[in-house]
Protein backbone atom coordinates (compact mmCIF):
# COMPACT_ATOMS: atom_id res chain seq x y z
CA UNK A 1 0.00 0.00 0.00
CA UNK A 2 1.37 3.78 -1.08
CA UNK A 3 2.19 5.37 2.14
CA UNK A 4 1.94 9.59 1.87
CA UNK A 5 3.65 10.16 5.10
CA UNK A 6 4.92 14.25 5.18
CA UNK A 7 2.97 14.93 1.54
CA UNK A 8 1.73 17.86 2.03
CA UNK A 9 -1.10 19.13 -0.07
CA UNK A 10 -0.38 23.35 -1.39
CA UNK A 11 -2.85 25.76 -1.97
CA UNK A 12 -1.83 27.91 -4.37
CA UNK A 13 -3.00 31.11 -6.04
CA UNK A 14 -1.54 32.34 -9.45
CA UNK A 15 -1.42 35.89 -9.41
CA UNK A 16 -1.20 36.20 -12.92
CA UNK A 17 -0.14 34.09 -16.48
CA UNK A 18 3.42 34.32 -16.14
CA UNK A 19 2.76 32.45 -12.71
CA UNK A 20 0.27 29.79 -14.18
CA UNK A 21 2.47 28.56 -16.57
CA UNK A 22 5.48 28.49 -14.11
CA UNK A 23 2.91 26.00 -12.36
CA UNK A 24 1.77 24.05 -15.11
CA UNK A 25 5.85 23.71 -15.96
CA UNK A 26 6.19 22.61 -12.20
CA UNK A 27 3.05 19.49 -12.31
CA UNK A 28 4.88 18.27 -15.52
CA UNK A 29 8.14 17.84 -13.78
CA UNK A 30 7.50 14.14 -13.47
CA UNK A 31 10.18 13.75 -11.41
CA UNK A 32 8.81 15.12 -8.45
CA UNK A 33 6.08 13.12 -8.71
CA UNK A 34 3.54 16.25 -7.62
CA UNK A 35 -0.19 15.76 -8.32
CA UNK A 36 -2.86 18.58 -9.05
CA UNK A 37 -5.73 17.97 -7.06
CA UNK A 38 -6.97 21.02 -8.87
CA UNK A 39 -5.62 22.19 -11.31
CA UNK A 40 -4.57 25.63 -12.35
CA UNK A 41 -7.16 27.80 -14.52
CA UNK A 42 -6.69 30.78 -14.64
CA UNK A 43 -5.21 33.93 -12.06
CA UNK A 44 -6.88 34.16 -8.80
CA UNK A 45 -8.19 30.74 -8.37
CA UNK A 46 -6.60 28.00 -6.70
CA UNK A 47 -5.06 25.00 -7.46
CA UNK A 48 -4.28 22.53 -5.20
CA UNK A 49 -0.89 20.37 -5.51
CA UNK A 50 -0.03 17.06 -3.48
CA UNK A 51 3.96 17.16 -3.16
CA UNK A 52 5.40 14.20 -1.89
CA UNK A 53 7.88 15.02 1.02
CA UNK A 54 10.90 14.36 -0.78
CA UNK A 55 9.99 17.18 -3.19
CA UNK A 56 8.76 19.61 -0.77
CA UNK A 57 11.52 21.63 -0.51
CA UNK A 58 12.39 22.01 -3.67
CA UNK A 59 8.73 22.94 -4.80
CA UNK A 60 8.25 25.25 -1.74
CA UNK A 61 11.95 27.10 -3.23
CA UNK A 62 10.37 27.39 -6.71
CA UNK A 63 7.34 29.04 -5.27
CA UNK A 64 8.97 31.50 -3.16
CA UNK A 65 11.63 32.37 -5.97
CA UNK A 66 9.04 32.94 -8.16
CA UNK A 67 6.95 34.44 -5.58
CA UNK A 68 3.82 32.40 -5.98
CA UNK A 69 1.78 32.78 -2.96
CA UNK A 70 0.68 29.29 -1.63
CA UNK A 71 -0.60 28.00 1.80
CA UNK A 72 -0.36 24.04 3.39
CA UNK A 73 -4.00 22.90 2.85
CA UNK A 74 -2.89 19.61 4.24
CA UNK A 75 0.10 18.99 6.37
CA UNK A 76 0.03 15.45 6.67
CA UNK A 77 -1.82 13.56 4.12
CA UNK A 78 -1.13 10.40 5.48
CA UNK A 79 -2.17 11.86 8.65
CA UNK A 80 -5.87 12.13 7.35
CA UNK A 81 -5.84 8.62 5.72
CA UNK A 82 -4.96 7.04 9.09
CA UNK A 83 -8.02 8.86 10.32
CA UNK A 84 -10.12 7.64 7.49
CA UNK A 85 -8.98 4.19 8.28
CA UNK A 86 -9.40 4.34 11.66
CA UNK A 87 -13.40 5.93 10.87
CA UNK A 88 -13.87 3.00 8.58
CA UNK A 89 -13.01 -0.19 11.04
CA UNK A 90 -15.03 1.94 14.09
CA UNK A 91 -18.79 1.01 12.70
CA UNK A 92 -17.58 -2.21 11.41
CA UNK A 93 -16.33 -3.68 14.55
CA UNK A 94 -19.75 -2.40 16.46
CA UNK B 1 -30.92 -10.41 7.96
CA UNK B 2 -29.59 -8.36 6.73
CA UNK B 3 -31.13 -4.72 5.89
CA UNK B 4 -30.76 -0.71 4.62
CA UNK B 5 -31.74 0.13 7.86
CA UNK B 6 -28.61 -1.40 9.53
CA UNK B 7 -26.43 0.32 6.95
CA UNK B 8 -24.40 2.68 7.91
CA UNK B 9 -24.41 5.42 5.82
CA UNK B 10 -22.51 8.16 7.41
CA UNK B 11 -18.95 5.71 6.83
CA UNK B 12 -17.08 5.52 3.83
CA UNK B 13 -17.30 1.37 2.46
CA UNK B 14 -15.64 -0.73 0.86
CA UNK B 15 -17.31 -2.23 -2.66
CA UNK B 16 -18.20 -5.33 -1.76
CA UNK B 17 -19.94 -3.74 1.08
CA UNK B 18 -21.33 -1.41 -1.18
CA UNK B 19 -22.29 -4.17 -3.61
CA UNK B 20 -23.85 -6.10 -0.88
CA UNK B 21 -25.74 -2.90 0.16
CA UNK B 22 -27.76 -2.46 -3.16
CA UNK B 23 -28.62 -6.29 -2.97
CA UNK B 24 -30.48 -5.81 0.31
CA UNK B 25 -32.13 -2.26 -1.67
CA UNK B 26 -33.21 -4.04 -3.63
CA UNK B 27 -34.70 -7.14 -1.76
CA UNK B 28 -36.17 -4.41 0.22
CA UNK B 29 -37.78 -2.85 -2.82
CA UNK B 30 -38.55 -5.32 -4.97
CA UNK B 31 -41.31 -3.58 -7.04
CA UNK B 32 -39.27 -0.33 -7.17
CA UNK B 33 -35.55 -1.19 -7.65
CA UNK B 34 -33.25 -3.56 -9.57
CA UNK B 35 -29.81 -4.25 -10.70
CA UNK B 36 -28.40 -4.67 -13.75
CA UNK B 37 -25.00 -5.55 -15.16
CA UNK B 38 -24.18 -2.76 -17.70
CA UNK B 39 -20.68 -4.48 -18.41
CA UNK B 40 -17.23 -5.13 -16.84
CA UNK B 41 -14.68 -3.37 -16.01
CA UNK B 42 -10.61 -3.54 -17.16
CA UNK B 43 -10.22 -6.24 -14.63
CA UNK B 44 -13.65 -7.61 -15.46
CA UNK B 45 -15.61 -6.63 -12.25
CA UNK B 46 -18.81 -6.41 -12.66
CA UNK B 47 -20.76 -2.36 -13.59
CA UNK B 48 -23.57 -2.93 -11.78
CA UNK B 49 -26.49 -0.20 -12.40
CA UNK B 50 -29.44 0.38 -10.22
CA UNK B 51 -32.38 0.75 -12.29
CA UNK B 52 -35.29 2.33 -10.61
CA UNK B 53 -38.86 1.99 -12.50
CA UNK B 54 -42.64 1.68 -11.79
CA UNK B 55 -43.11 0.00 -14.65
CA UNK B 56 -44.28 1.12 -18.45
CA UNK B 57 -41.04 0.55 -21.20
CA UNK B 58 -38.30 2.59 -21.86
CA UNK B 59 -40.05 5.38 -20.17
CA UNK B 60 -37.87 8.82 -20.35
CA UNK B 61 -34.78 7.89 -18.14
CA UNK B 62 -32.01 9.87 -15.91
CA UNK B 63 -28.88 8.83 -15.35
CA UNK B 64 -26.95 9.18 -12.67
CA UNK B 65 -23.14 8.19 -11.93
CA UNK B 66 -20.99 8.66 -9.14
CA UNK B 67 -17.18 7.13 -8.34
CA UNK B 68 -16.07 7.34 -12.25
CA UNK B 69 -12.66 9.14 -10.04
CA UNK B 70 -12.38 6.72 -7.99
CA UNK B 71 -10.71 8.55 -5.49
CA UNK B 72 -13.28 11.30 -4.89
CA UNK B 73 -14.99 8.66 -2.26
CA UNK B 74 -17.63 11.50 -1.22
CA UNK B 75 -19.35 10.59 -4.09
CA UNK B 76 -19.92 6.87 -4.10
CA UNK B 77 -20.96 7.55 -0.42
CA UNK B 78 -23.69 10.21 -1.43
CA UNK B 79 -24.43 7.77 -4.28
CA UNK B 80 -25.51 4.58 -1.72
CA UNK B 81 -27.26 8.03 0.34
CA UNK B 82 -29.35 8.69 -3.10
CA UNK B 83 -29.79 5.63 -4.26
CA UNK B 84 -31.56 4.59 -0.77
CA UNK B 85 -33.29 7.78 -0.20
CA UNK B 86 -35.31 7.35 -4.09
CA UNK B 87 -36.53 4.23 -2.91
CA UNK B 88 -37.77 5.55 0.47
CA UNK B 89 -39.06 8.86 -1.01
CA UNK B 90 -41.36 6.96 -3.53
CA UNK B 91 -44.48 6.97 -2.55
CA UNK B 92 -43.89 9.47 0.25
CA UNK B 93 -42.51 12.72 -1.58
CA UNK B 94 -44.73 14.37 -4.41
CA UNK B 95 -41.95 14.93 -6.62
CA UNK B 96 -39.83 11.52 -6.37
CA UNK B 97 -43.53 9.84 -7.04
CA UNK B 98 -44.10 12.31 -9.59
CA UNK B 99 -41.24 11.48 -11.38
CA UNK B 100 -41.11 7.98 -11.08
CA UNK B 101 -44.75 7.23 -12.01
CA UNK B 102 -43.50 8.82 -15.56
CA UNK B 103 -39.24 8.35 -15.71
CA UNK B 104 -37.07 5.93 -14.83
CA UNK B 105 -33.79 6.43 -12.97
CA UNK B 106 -30.50 4.73 -13.14
CA UNK B 107 -27.76 4.81 -11.14
CA UNK B 108 -24.33 3.35 -11.30
CA UNK B 109 -22.66 3.82 -7.71
CA UNK B 110 -19.26 2.53 -8.52
CA UNK B 111 -18.59 3.63 -12.10
CA UNK B 112 -14.72 2.91 -12.32
CA UNK B 113 -14.35 -0.71 -9.72
CA UNK B 114 -11.35 -1.26 -10.33
CA UNK B 115 -9.63 2.59 -9.55
CA UNK B 116 -12.19 2.20 -6.07
CA UNK B 117 -10.68 -1.50 -5.66
CA UNK B 118 -6.91 -0.31 -6.02
CA UNK B 119 -7.85 3.21 -3.60
CA UNK B 120 -8.54 0.82 -0.94
CA UNK B 121 -5.81 -1.95 -1.41
CA UNK B 122 -2.96 0.31 -2.70
CA UNK B 123 -3.46 3.54 -3.62
CA UNK B 124 -5.62 5.57 -1.66
CA UNK B 125 -5.51 8.85 -4.60
CA UNK B 126 -5.97 6.61 -7.54
CA UNK B 127 -8.11 8.36 -10.30
CA UNK B 128 -8.00 6.62 -13.20
CA UNK B 129 -8.95 2.78 -14.50
CA UNK B 130 -6.31 0.49 -14.51
CA UNK B 131 -5.93 -0.57 -17.97
CA UNK B 132 -2.15 -1.22 -19.01
CA UNK B 133 -1.29 1.09 -21.60
CA UNK B 134 1.09 0.26 -24.32
CA UNK B 135 4.75 1.11 -24.27
CA UNK B 136 4.65 3.05 -21.08
CA UNK B 137 5.15 2.18 -17.03
CA UNK B 138 2.17 4.33 -16.59
CA UNK B 139 -1.12 2.84 -16.06
CA UNK B 140 -4.23 3.82 -16.37
CA UNK B 141 -6.77 6.37 -18.28
CA UNK B 142 -8.54 9.37 -17.23
CA UNK B 143 -12.57 8.05 -17.74
CA UNK B 144 -13.29 11.74 -17.56
CA UNK B 145 -11.31 12.30 -20.98
CA UNK B 146 -12.11 9.41 -22.92
CA UNK B 147 -15.50 10.48 -24.26
CA UNK B 148 -15.83 11.12 -27.81
CA UNK B 149 -16.70 14.48 -27.48
CA UNK B 150 -13.73 17.10 -28.58
CA UNK B 151 -11.89 13.89 -27.70
CA UNK B 152 -7.96 14.63 -28.01
CA UNK B 153 -7.76 18.56 -27.19
CA UNK B 154 -5.89 20.34 -25.52
CA UNK B 155 -8.09 19.91 -21.78
CA UNK B 156 -6.58 16.37 -21.46
CA UNK B 157 -3.04 15.08 -21.81
CA UNK B 158 -1.47 12.24 -24.07
CA UNK B 159 1.02 11.13 -22.06
CA UNK B 160 0.14 8.34 -19.99
CA UNK B 161 1.38 9.41 -16.95
CA UNK B 162 -0.84 12.61 -16.71
CA UNK B 163 -3.50 12.17 -14.43
CA UNK B 164 -5.65 13.77 -17.44
CA UNK B 165 -4.71 10.82 -19.48
CA UNK B 166 -7.12 10.56 -22.88
CA UNK B 167 -6.46 7.07 -23.48
CA UNK B 168 -5.35 5.66 -27.06
CA UNK B 169 -9.00 6.30 -28.47
CA UNK B 170 -12.11 7.57 -27.71
CA UNK B 171 -13.84 4.98 -25.50
CA UNK B 172 -11.40 2.60 -24.90
CA UNK B 173 -12.26 2.29 -21.48
CA UNK B 174 -14.49 -0.25 -20.86
CA UNK B 175 -16.18 1.39 -18.13
CA UNK B 176 -17.04 4.14 -20.59
CA UNK B 177 -18.19 2.26 -23.46
CA UNK B 178 -20.42 0.29 -21.30
CA UNK B 179 -22.04 3.57 -20.44
CA UNK B 180 -21.67 4.65 -23.95
CA UNK B 181 -23.35 1.75 -24.99
CA UNK B 182 -26.13 1.41 -22.42
CA UNK B 183 -27.44 5.28 -23.00
CA UNK B 184 -27.26 4.41 -27.32
CA UNK B 185 -29.30 1.48 -27.03
CA UNK B 186 -31.40 2.70 -24.28
CA UNK B 187 -32.01 5.96 -26.84
CA UNK B 188 -34.54 7.45 -24.27
CA UNK B 189 -31.93 8.73 -21.75
CA UNK B 190 -33.50 12.51 -21.21
CA UNK B 191 -30.80 13.86 -18.64
CA UNK B 192 -27.17 12.53 -17.51
CA UNK B 193 -25.53 13.83 -14.11
CA UNK B 194 -22.26 12.77 -13.51
CA UNK B 195 -21.69 13.62 -9.60
CA UNK B 196 -17.24 14.50 -9.21
CA UNK B 197 -15.06 16.34 -6.66
CA UNK B 198 -14.49 18.57 -5.09
CA UNK B 199 -14.87 22.42 -5.75
CA UNK B 200 -18.44 22.47 -5.43
CA UNK B 201 -19.64 23.60 -8.99
CA UNK B 202 -22.77 22.70 -10.67
CA UNK B 203 -21.31 22.63 -14.71
CA UNK B 204 -22.85 22.15 -17.74
CA UNK B 205 -21.94 21.83 -21.56
CA UNK B 206 -19.40 22.35 -23.16
CA UNK B 207 -15.52 21.76 -21.79
CA UNK B 208 -14.34 21.39 -25.13
CA UNK B 209 -15.50 24.33 -27.00
CA UNK B 210 -16.35 28.03 -25.52
CA UNK B 211 -19.03 28.13 -28.03
CA UNK B 212 -22.34 28.17 -25.86
CA UNK B 213 -24.54 25.19 -26.11
CA UNK B 214 -27.94 25.59 -27.58
CA UNK B 215 -29.70 25.57 -24.36
CA UNK B 216 -27.11 27.66 -22.70
CA UNK B 217 -29.45 30.10 -20.84
CA UNK B 218 -32.68 27.21 -19.62
CA UNK B 219 -29.60 25.24 -18.41
CA UNK B 220 -27.94 28.32 -16.79
CA UNK B 221 -31.23 28.79 -15.06
CA UNK B 222 -31.80 25.63 -13.77
CA UNK B 223 -28.24 25.43 -12.53
CA UNK B 224 -29.09 28.42 -10.69
CA UNK B 225 -32.13 27.15 -8.83
CA UNK B 226 -30.75 23.77 -8.49
CA UNK B 227 -27.18 25.50 -6.35
CA UNK B 228 -29.70 28.06 -4.51
CA UNK B 229 -31.18 25.29 -3.27
CA UNK B 230 -28.03 23.38 -2.23
CA UNK B 231 -27.29 26.02 -0.53
CA UNK B 232 -30.43 26.40 1.54
CA UNK B 233 -29.50 23.56 3.28
CA UNK B 234 -26.09 24.63 5.08
CA UNK B 235 -25.39 27.38 3.14
CA UNK B 236 -22.76 25.29 0.75
CA UNK B 237 -21.95 27.75 -2.04
CA UNK B 238 -21.56 26.31 -5.25
CA UNK B 239 -20.51 28.35 -8.61
CA UNK B 240 -22.35 27.54 -11.52
CA UNK B 241 -21.64 27.78 -15.56
CA UNK B 242 -20.34 25.57 -17.91
CA UNK B 243 -17.54 23.89 -17.98
CA UNK B 244 -14.63 25.89 -20.35
CA UNK B 245 -16.18 29.14 -18.32
CA UNK B 246 -16.48 27.87 -15.24
CA UNK B 247 -13.03 25.68 -14.42
CA UNK B 248 -10.70 25.08 -17.89
CA UNK B 249 -11.03 23.46 -21.15
CA UNK B 250 -11.90 19.84 -20.60
CA UNK B 251 -11.69 17.82 -23.31
CA UNK B 252 -13.58 14.09 -23.83
CA UNK B 253 -15.89 14.75 -20.90
CA UNK B 254 -19.17 12.15 -20.15
CA UNK B 255 -20.91 15.83 -19.64
CA UNK B 256 -20.30 17.00 -23.11
CA UNK B 257 -20.74 13.58 -25.05
CA UNK B 258 -24.09 13.16 -23.37
CA UNK B 259 -25.23 16.52 -24.88
CA UNK B 260 -23.88 16.26 -28.05
CA UNK B 261 -25.58 13.05 -28.19
CA UNK B 262 -29.29 15.24 -27.50
CA UNK B 263 -29.34 14.13 -23.75
CA UNK B 264 -30.15 18.07 -23.13
CA UNK B 265 -29.85 18.46 -19.11
CA UNK B 266 -26.30 16.88 -19.04
CA UNK B 267 -24.72 18.31 -16.04
CA UNK B 268 -21.09 17.61 -13.93
CA UNK B 269 -21.30 18.00 -10.22
CA UNK B 270 -18.73 18.78 -7.93
CA UNK B 271 -19.37 17.93 -4.14
CA UNK B 272 -17.70 19.38 -1.33
CA UNK B 273 -15.01 20.66 -0.09
CA UNK B 274 -13.72 24.35 -0.79
CA UNK B 275 -9.93 23.94 -0.11
CA UNK B 276 -9.45 21.72 3.54
CA UNK B 277 -9.82 18.10 2.96
CA UNK B 278 -9.83 17.66 -0.87
CA UNK B 279 -10.41 14.32 -1.80
CA UNK B 280 -10.41 13.11 1.85
CA UNK B 281 -13.37 14.93 2.95
CA UNK B 282 -14.05 13.60 6.63
CA UNK B 283 -16.46 10.39 6.88
CA UNK B 284 -18.64 12.71 9.02
CA UNK B 285 -19.56 15.12 6.20
CA UNK B 286 -20.81 12.19 4.15
CA UNK B 287 -24.52 13.03 5.51
CA UNK B 288 -24.49 16.60 5.32
CA UNK B 289 -23.20 16.75 2.06
CA UNK B 290 -25.47 14.14 0.47
CA UNK B 291 -28.07 15.33 2.14
CA UNK B 292 -27.40 19.21 0.69
CA UNK B 293 -27.16 17.72 -2.74
CA UNK B 294 -30.40 16.11 -3.14
CA UNK B 295 -32.85 18.99 -3.51
CA UNK B 296 -30.15 20.08 -6.64
CA UNK B 297 -31.08 16.65 -7.50
CA UNK B 298 -34.50 17.33 -7.12
CA UNK B 299 -34.47 19.98 -9.24
CA UNK B 300 -33.06 18.94 -12.07
CA UNK B 301 -34.75 15.81 -12.21
CA UNK B 302 -38.22 17.66 -11.76
CA UNK B 303 -37.40 20.28 -14.39
CA UNK B 304 -36.51 16.94 -16.96
CA UNK B 305 -40.19 15.42 -15.70
CA UNK B 306 -41.94 19.55 -16.39
CA UNK B 307 -40.15 19.44 -19.87
CA UNK B 308 -40.75 17.02 -21.92
CA UNK B 309 -38.59 16.84 -25.57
Amino acid sequence: EQLFVGDQVLRIVASNKEQLTLLRVLGEQEELQVDFWHHPTSPGHPADLRVPFSSLQAVKLFLESNRIPYRIMIKDVQELLDEEKKNMTKPRRT
Amino acid sequence: ERSTSTFDFASYHTMEEIYNWMDTLVQDHPSLVSKLQIGQSYENRPLYVLKFSTGGSNRPAIWLDTGIHSREWITQATGVWTANKIAEEYGQDPSVTAILDTMDIFLEIIANPDGFAFTHSSNRLWRKTRSLNAGSRCVGVDPNRNWDAGFGGSGSSSNPCSEIYRGPHPHSEREVKAIVDFILSHGNVKSAISIHSYSQMLLFPYGYKTTPAAHHQELNELAKKAVSDLAAVYGTKYTYGSVVDTIYPADGTATDWAYDQGVKYSFTMELRDTGRYGFLLPSNQILPTATETWPALLDIMVHVLEHPY
